[in-house]
């Protein structure tokens, strides 16, 4: 079933900062069912902020993820 | 750090500011870079020389959206800056989102404190997950020294400490929500959520929220103090009311009520109380309770003005309890009293201590 446009633009949001920020592979994100790189990823930002770590897209995690924040990844290389 | 732990291999640096922005004057920007790279110089042997024509190993500049490096700026908020690690070419590079507002002061972005953590990139550091850190990668305007232990401890791991150090005073790191000896300056509630201050923090905790969120007092209500006193919430009339020694400040919502601060002595404590330890708002009787070392009082909110009688003892009155209170709160017929580690769940109704918890079981530790 089509995300509700609210989720999509959610959803859109938390693949672009991950995309940026932890390094999430670029392209469509397939299923985001369990051990799908979105989910490791979204886990990755959630442990780096001390959020509880749920691998779900869940309030606390979309307002860090709307923060004004610096443009340098969070982890790993910046080229 | 970053990968390889990148750093200058000369301690003495250069530095260029190739463009403005039109937001603050020249000489503004020029002072919160001077001041921005100072920060670090503090700490470290690091030198920074201002060049003004040819190449720099930090070439600071102010672009929008696509600016030359294929790291594309997005627009107001968002992403505010950038920075690449020490190194030949774009190394060291520092760019500034022309799309923000540069401001500063409080109003957001302030110059300084972005540059302050981007020049921190372009040293060798990477970002920190210790949200009182100057390299958290959230802004947070602060005032008084950006660098805490854990910023300070990351670059002289790169470039050693100043060989004639010049006396600062880094911020304490966030205080550790699960630390056994964790204690509370202040709690209140707030709409539904309950606030807990601590240093220069507080945690939210809502019903719905598993995990308490951690955020720098300053960047939620810039002109209120960086240490909170003590703090309680009157749901009739919508306000908190903050206490940082011998001011108030009242809160609707997440705004300041205008004519505060006010002195404390508004509200009928003799001229000798400095600082009030605890406050609590009972909804049963109407009464606010203002604890002071080992004496309390009662402040009827309905006509204004402290009840007669009063102070009295806290131990007096609330036997069982520690004779001195660090912060206090009211849910459901129950007063609970924290003092240093623990917290002391107190029955309005039969006169005693139900239950002896640990201060931060409250934070789901």
């Amino acid at each position: 079933v089509p995300l509700p446009s609210g989720d999509k633009d959610n959803q859109n949001l938390a693949e672009k900062y991950l995309r940026r920020f932890y390094g999430l592979p670029a392209g469509l994100q397939g299923r985001q069912g369990a051990s799908s790189p979105f989910e490791t990823k979204i886990k990755e930002m959630q442990r780096f902020f001390k959020l509880k770590v749920t691998g779900n897209l869940d309030d606390n995690t979309l307002d860090l993820m709307k923060q004004a924040r610096c443009g340098v990844p969070d982890i790993g290389e910046y080229n | 750090h970053f990968p390889r732990h990148l750093k200058w291999q000369n301690n003495n640096v250069t530095f260029r500011i190739l463009n403005y922005t039109p937001d603050l004057k020249k000489s503004d920007v020029d002072r919160a870079i001077r001041n921005a790279l100072n920060v670090w110089a503090d700490v470290t042997p690091l030198t920074f020389k201002k060049l003004h024509v040819g190449n720099a190993d930090i070439m600071i500049s102010f672009g929008s959206k696509e600016h030359g490096d294929y790291n594309p700026f997005d627009g107001p908020d968002g992403l505010l800056a950038h920075a690449y690690p020490p190194g030949q070419g774009i190394g060291g590079d520092t760019h500034f989102d022309e799309d923000e507002h540069w401001t500063k002061d409080s109003s957001s972005y302030n110059l300084f404190v972005v540059a302050a953590h981007e020049l921190g990139h372009a040293l060798g550091m990477s970002h920190s997950s210790n949200a009182g850190a100057l390299m958290y990668p959230v802004y947070t305007y602060t005032t008084g020294y950006p660098l805490s232990e854990d910023d300070i401890e990351g670059i002289q791991a790169l470039y050693g400490p100043n060989p004639n150090p010049r006396k600062v005073k880094p911020k304490p790191d966030a205080p550790n929500k699960c630390d056994p000896s964790l204690s509370f300056d202040a709690v209140t509630e707030l709409r539904g959520e309950t606030i807990i201050f601590k240093d220069r923090f507080y945690w939210r905790i809502h019903p719905q929220m598993v995990e308490p969120e951690q955020t720098l007092i300053k960047s939620t209500w810039p002109s209120i103090p960086n240490k909170v006193d003590a703090a309680y919430e009157n749901p009739e009339k919508d306000i908190v009311i903050i206490f940082s020694g011998i001011r108030m400040w009242a809160l609707n919502g997440y705004n300041i009520v205008d004519g505060y601060p006010k002195y404390i002595h508004k509200l009928g404590l003799p001229k000798t109380v400095r600082k009030v330890d605890a406050a609590v708002y009972i909804r049963d009787t109407g009464k606010t309770l203002l604890f002071t070392e080992e004496d309390y009082w009662s402040y009827d909110e309905a006509t204004g003005t402290m009840d007669s009688g009063y102070p009295r003892t806290i131990e007096e009155d609330f036997p069982g309890m520690d004779d001195e209170v660090d912060a206090a709160a009211y849910h459901y017929g129950y007063l609970y009293f924290f003092h240093e580690q623990l917290q002391y769940e107190y029955s309005y109704t039969s006169r005693k201590v139900m239950r002896i918890l640990r201060t931060n079981s409250i934070l789901n530790c």
